[in-house]
């Protein structure tokens, strides 16, 4: 038996907000400790990891490990007919073949609940190692969607080159070339570790696509580190994180 | 060229 409550259905909807574009259909692994999931995009280019703890949760049981199949698209539909501030209470039996999504609204005066078919999906796991990053930058989440939007503006490609000096982020294409650098800031909004220089190539789309999780987070974290995939983390409060990690372009 | 995630990381 799973059950999890959670006080708000918006931060839910902005988490399937955050996978969706990237993501058509995902399996959820509950087990005691909270929810995880992993998934690559459909070209195998990026993979997402996301991670709830269950001290996220107003309440949760999970009293046998259990894989929920969902189509995010169907999920998206249910979680659209609930307003953000309903709490919301996921549930499903062992080996069950649906989920139930219970939502209660703030005063309690209303209640509603949806099934929804879950998907026999074929699992792959991908083991990521701990990667200890050479540049490791913070900065607003909305600093980056901007970056990341203004650079889709002229290539396909971002060139993302982190030195202690800051962080650029250059793209040329037929119409000209951006650049934008970030240094430090003093009172903390970018802060950048930098034990070596590192310069990458990166596909803007992916890039784009990842700032879906803005909403989340207001800070995101950026681990940069020689021919090794660049991570793009939005921590969820204090009780998780999506995580996406982005393989690097290679010269032709 | 754009290389695969799954070149990165092994599956388990």
């Amino acid at each position: 038996m799973f059950e999890a409550r959670l006080a708000s259905t918006l931060t839910l909807k902005r988490i399937v907000d955050a996978l969706r574009e990237i993501l058509n259909q995902s399996t959820l692994d509950c087990s005691d400790t909270g929810i995880q999931m992993q998934a690559m995009d459909n070209s195998h280019v990026s993979l997402v990891s996301l991670c709830l703890r269950k001290e996220y949760f107003e309440k949760y049981k999970c009293n046998r490990n259990i894989s929920l199949g969902l189509d995010l698209k169907s999920l998206t539909k249910v979680l659209k007919c609930a307003n953000g501030d309903d709490a919301v209470t996921i549930k499903a039996a062992d080996k069950a073949d649906k989920v139930e999504l219970s939502f209660e609204s703030a005063g309690k005066e209303r209640t509603a609940d949806y099934e929804l078919r879950l998907l026999n999906l074929d699992q792959e796991h991908l083991a990521i190692p701990e990667t200890e990053y050479n540049c490791v930058v913070h900065m607003p989440a909305t600093e980056f969607a901007r970056i990341c939007r203004d650079m889709a503006t002229f290539s396909e490609s971002v060139v993302i080159a982190c030195s202690k000096e800051g962080i650029k982020f250059s793209a040329s294409g037929e119409m000209g070339a951006a650049n934008i650098k970030l240094s430090e800031t003093t009172k903390g909004e970018v802060s950048i570790q930098v034990d070596e220089p590192v310069a990458l190539s990166f596909a803007g789309r992916y890039l784009s696509t990842f700032t879906r999780a803005t909403p989340l987070a207001e800070k995101v974290k950026i681990g940069l580190a020689p021919d090794v995939p660049l991570l793009v983390e939005y921590p969820i409060e204090d009780y998780g994180y999506i995580r996406y990690y982005l393989a690097p372009k290679v010269d032709d | 060229m754009q290389r695969g995630i799954d070149s990165f990381f092994k599956r388990v």
